[in-house]
């Protein structure tokens, strides 16, 4: 636990491609 | 420099370009070092942070001028990306009493790059799979420093949705779909959605649908699709 790294830089990327909002809302 | 040399230095509380330098280095080492590096520079590390940036934050208000400390507190929102780009990093950020209240506190439309760089950290913590509804803890924050203020709590997003800056724009669209998205209630979003109607949301969306920019035309249409769905749903 800890090790994993670019957890910020995923969950940027998955805004601004719009890609954290799909599959959101059932 | 390790990670001990560096709470060390910043414990000597440098001030101006010491301390602008001090923090550009420390932002190039979080980013390049692994893990265990950032770990080392641990909790003592980002409250030693997150006080210098409360500190100038404070000292802002004083002089709002200082191009100096708008550069240190710039570069403190960037060393707290990087020392956050792993679960460690972000865990600590997380339990740090004071780390959400002061990131939004650098939501601040005067300083578009770093509101830029403070809008995506914080849509990012409304994302995260959490126990607790951080969005909620985002939200909470925005509206305490509007309470303090006197001001209406999406204000400084929609005076930072004003500037040129695309990029600004884009991240305070993020913010905002990132915001409504998370909220369970449909009550709560569409109050969200009509509060930022009425303060003139509406008008500034029919400009930013003029601008030709990818990144706009994702988050206008999060936005559009969004609100449609509610809209459907009641």
């Amino acid at each position: 636990e800890g090790d994993e790294t670019g957890v910020m830089d995923s969950l940027m990327e998955a805004l601004q491609s719009g890609a954290a909002f799909r599959d959101r809302r059932k | 420099k390790s990670a001990v040399m560096y709470i060390q230095e910043l414990k000597t509380e440098p001030r101006d370009t010491q301390l602008l330098s001090c923090l550009e280095s420390l932002r190039v080492s979080l980013n390049n070092n692994p893990v265990s590096w950032v770990q080392t520079f641990g909790d003592e590390g980002l409250a030693l942070l997150l006080s210098f940036l409360k500190r100038l934050q404070e000292e802002k208000e004083e002089y709002p001028n200082s191009s100096i400390s708008v550069k240190c507190q710039h570069e403190i929102i960037r060393c707290l990306k990087a020392f956050m780009n792993n679960k460690y990093g972000l865990k600590a950020m997380l339990h740090s009493p004071d780390g959400i209240s002061l990131l939004v506190r650098a939501i601040n439309p005067s300083v578009p790059h770093m509101m830029v760089d403070a809008v995506r950290l914080l849509s990012a913590i409304c994302i995260l799979d959490h126990p607790e509804n951080l969005h909620e803890r985002v939200l909470e924050s925005i509206t305490e420093l509007a309470e303090e203020r006197d001001i209406e709590r999406f204000q400084p997003l929609l005076s930072g949705m004003h500037k040129s800056n695309i990029a600004l724009k884009g991240g305070c669209m993020q913010l905002i779909n990132a915001l409504i998205s998370r909220g369970e209630e449909l009550d709560f979003r569409i109050h969200i959605r009509s509060e930022l109607m009425r303060l003139g949301l509406r008008e500034l969306l029919a400009e930013v649908r003029l601008i030709e920019n990818e990144e706009l035309r994702v988050q206008l249409q999060v936005f559009d699709e969004q609100a449609e769905e509610d809209s459907d749903d009641l």
